[in-house]
């Protein structure tokens, strides 16, 4: 029979596939795992979001989102990994069931289905939404350009046509707008992790400006911590600085949003490659990718269950 | 369903800001149908680049004209589209 335990995590998936695997969790384990719907996306599609719950009103919680780039292939994978990981180390891995006994994590996998379902029928190297901009017959915005931290400021394009599109207004594309409801609804995130690929990064505030984050150190800190914690399974090596440092200068992204909704462990993740196959990681570097990410997402989830504010 | 036969990935060096901007320059000349893997960002960071096929000979010439250094980090995206595609029905299939 097909369960979760029969599920291959060493191959890639369709967005159907993903979906049934997210069904197969909850069903397997109803008192941890519940699936929430909170949007629909430009397309139609439901868009899903797994919630690891022990109890509790309204708790702390830990957001972590993969896929907002649908070409990024090896994050949507770790993100079931994850989920699975999650429901395996409940009651076993001290730091996560201490997390999980007084916080709630929210996973959401596909965070830009209908991209995703366009790289796996029509354009395997698509990026972006797929939304019609009138005027335009190009079609899509960056979903990590659409934010409303310094939106529309250098480090996007008003060019419907590129690959760092902005949009005409922030919060544009209903994927992010999705996401933003349910932070602002919620109201009690204290981590916030979207995970994109590749380059073996990890990057926090700010990407639109140079200025340091007041959180700066702590959050220096917290990422080397992370990425010790990374390197300790195979070795791989990743930077870590804030956005614009690191790599470039980058407005109206996903934690610049967060972190000024006062989320103070807003990170996002570059994951392997550094550029032997890029986003075309082959499916044999899903899992140990995973499990080096899932070392350093506990290290963060540690710090923030013993770091409240 | 689009295909990328002949489509390579380029990896360009960029020592300085000068050259950085001769990048930003090729990546506004739209025709080309550039698709920046990483984006030109500051000297001495990787940018990676998806040529089509139609636009290799070109953005080589640019690249060499300017003494940009470029090293082919994927020589056919297509092959490693196939080998993803064949990992994927194998594990359907079975």
């Amino acid at each position: 029979t097909r369960s979760t335990d029969t599920f291959n995590y060493a191959t890639y998936h369709t967005l159907e596939e993903i979906h049934g695997f997210m069904d197969m969790l909850v069903a397997e384990h109803p008192q941890l795992v519940s699936k929430l719907q909170i949007g629909n996306t430009y397309e139609g599609r439901p868009i899903y979001v797994l919630k690891f719950s022990t109890g509790g009103n309204n708790r702390p919680a830990i957001w972590i989102d993969t896929g907002i780039h649908s070409r990024e292939w090896v994050t949507q994978a770790s993100g079931i990994w994850f989920a699975k990981k999650i429901t395996q180390d409940y009651g076993q891995d001290l730091t996560l069931t201490a997390v999980l006994d007084s916080m709630d994590i929210f996973l959401e996998i596909v965070t830009n289905p209908d991209g995703f379902a366009f790289t796996h029928t029509k354009n395997r190297m698509w990026r972006k939404t797929r939304s019609l901009t009138p005027g335009s017959s190009c079609v899509g915005v960056d979903p990590n350009r659409n934010w409303d931290a310094g939106f529309g400021m250098a480090g996007a394009s008003n060019n419907p046509c590129t690959e760092t599109y902005h949009g005409k207004f922030a919060n544009s594309e209903v994927e992010v707008k999705s996401i933003v409801d349910f932070v602002k609804s919620h109201g009690n995130i204290k981590a916030f992790i979207s995970i994109h690929s590749y380059s073996q990064l990890l990057l926090y505030p700010y990407g639109y400006k140079a200025d340091p984050a007041p959180d700066q150190d702590e959050l220096d800190q917290l990422a080397k911590s992370a990425v010790t914690a990374l390197a300790s399974l195979y070795g791989t090596k990743f930077k870590y600085g804030s956005i614009i440092k690191t790599i470039y200068q980058a407005s109206g992204s996903t934690i610049d949003w967060t972190y000024s909704q006062g989320i103070k462990y807003s990170f996002t993740f570059e994951l392997r490659d550094t550029g032997r196959y890029g986003f075309l990681l082959p499916a044999s570097q899903i899992i140990p990718t995973a499990q080096e990410t899932w070392l350093a997402l506990r290290t963060i989830m540690e710090h923030t269950l013993n770091h409240p504010y | 369903k689009e295909t990328f036969v002949g489509h390579q990935v380029l990896r360009i060096s960029a020592d300085d800001e000068a050259q950085v901007q001769k990048v930003k320059e090729l990546e506004d000349l739209e025709h080309l149908q550039l698709d920046f893997w990483r984006g030109p960002a500051q000297p001495g960071s990787p940018i990676d680049v998806r040529v089509p096929f139609p636009s290799i000979q070109a953005v080589k010439a640019f690249l060499e004209t300017h003494g940009l250094e470029y090293t082919i980090m994927i020589e056919d995206v297509q092959s490693l589209l196939d080998a993803e595609q064949e990992q994927m029905f194998a594990f359907q299939a079975r």
